[in-house]
């Protein structure tokens, strides 16, 4: 180690002691940056091959359909921000005549935190028919569901949108402010339904399989702000 | 900015890798796997002190209250970073979303005598 320092009053160290304070300096230093009392205890995490695509999608995702920004050094680095994604536990229900996709993510805040919401998109996979005679368009609906609420109950349209499907493709609905407002009002599960029809058929990847690498997403650009003044702070 | 090896006894910085599987993190960081902290190191001699850098100013203000205050006067200056970058993460966070966050003045780039 180096000749004691005036200003930090350590002694020299052996090289062993040296690396492993050097270890636990490290882990300090990243629990402490990412604002984490303890590392995560990660058991059911999810599969690889979605993980992949979402991660892929999210820095492919530049430049959107919808015209939305890229997700990307968008923030200041300054200001602390957090790109999260969050996959959905599917529900899949049976609705009148047609199938609808029942989405619920866990967004949980931790006590006392307040989140800014700048961006969130869900991200949905719509499968084409493969039929070059049939109409490549189909109406995507995305409605907010009353939490614990029966599926086509007591929802809220969110959006409504035509997609271009002549290829199988993902899409994105901006859900920016229906996050807030979620997260505002210190909720704890999101529920949001998918429809897609074209002449009554769902053509939306309903797949139920957690393996598959279509299994919707959620992508939130969000920034820590203080609870109080709902200004954003810095700590030094 | 020097880099430490064997002959270097003057302010340096040493290279320092975790590797996160090591530590068993790697179960919930996603990317990087690993984590080059780095850090530094060496003496720093009178001719070499007050070289210029970020982190310089907090350490120059401690070294003048010192000063004025008569203590270890003799003393040398301490080998600080004076350019750190930042350290972008993929992980799991306590509730099992993935966040993606670029954490600033992560990794030390270079070091310098305050």
């Amino acid at each position: 180690g180096s000749p004691g320092c005036a200003s930090c009053g350590l002694p020299p160290m052996e090289k062993d002691a040296e690396e492993r304070l050097m270890i636990e300096i490290a882990k300090q230093q990243l629990l402490e940056k990412l604002h984490l009392k303890e590392r995560p205890n990660i058991t059911n995490t999810v599969p690889r091959v979605a993980l992949l695509t979402a991660l892929r999608k999210l820095h492919s995702g530049r430049v959107r359909q919808d015209g939305t920004i890229e997700l990307e050094n968008n923030i200041p680095t300054k200001d602390q921000g957090y790109e999260i994604v969050s996959f959905a536990d599917i529900n899949e229900t049976d609705n009148s005549d047609k199938a609808s996709l029942s989405l619920t993510f866990q967004f949980l805040q931790e006590r006392g935190q307040s989140i800014q919401v700048l961006q969130s998109s869900l991200w949905i996979y719509a499968r084409s028919s493969g039929d070059p005679h049939r109409d490549s368009r189909l109406l995507a609906r995305v409605f907010l569901s009353a939490d614990g609420g029966v599926s086509g109950s007591n929802r809220t349209l969110l959006i409504e949108k035509m997609l271009e499907v002549q290829e199988s493709n993902w899409h994105t609905f901006t859900i920016t402010r229906t996050l807030q407002a979620f997260l505002d009002g210190g909720q704890h599960r999101l529920r949001l339904e998918v429809s897609c029809e074209e002449d009554g058929q769902n053509l939306c990847s309903l797949d139920n399989s957690a393996e598959t690498p279509n299994q919707p997403f959620l992508v939130a650009q969000v920034r820590l702000r203080d609870s109080h003044s709902k200004h954003l702070v810095r700590k030094r | 900015s020097l880099r430490c090896g064997e002959d270097v006894t003057v302010c340096c910085k040493r290279d320092f890798y975790i590797k996160f599987k090591d530590i068993q993190w790697d179960e919930w960081i996603i990317a990087p796997e690993g984590y080059h902290m780095n850090y530094c190191m060496g003496q720093c001699p009178q001719h070499l002190s007050g070289s210029p850098g970020i982190a310089s100013s907090f350490h120059a203000t401690v070294f003048s209250q010192l000063k004025v205050n008569g203590i270890n006067t003799a003393t040398t200056s301490c080998c600080v970073p004076t350019e750190r970058r930042p350290l972008s993460m993929v992980y799991f966070n306590s509730q099992h979303s993935i966040v993606k966050t670029d954490v600033p003045d992560m990794i030390v780039e270079s070091c310098g005598c305050t």
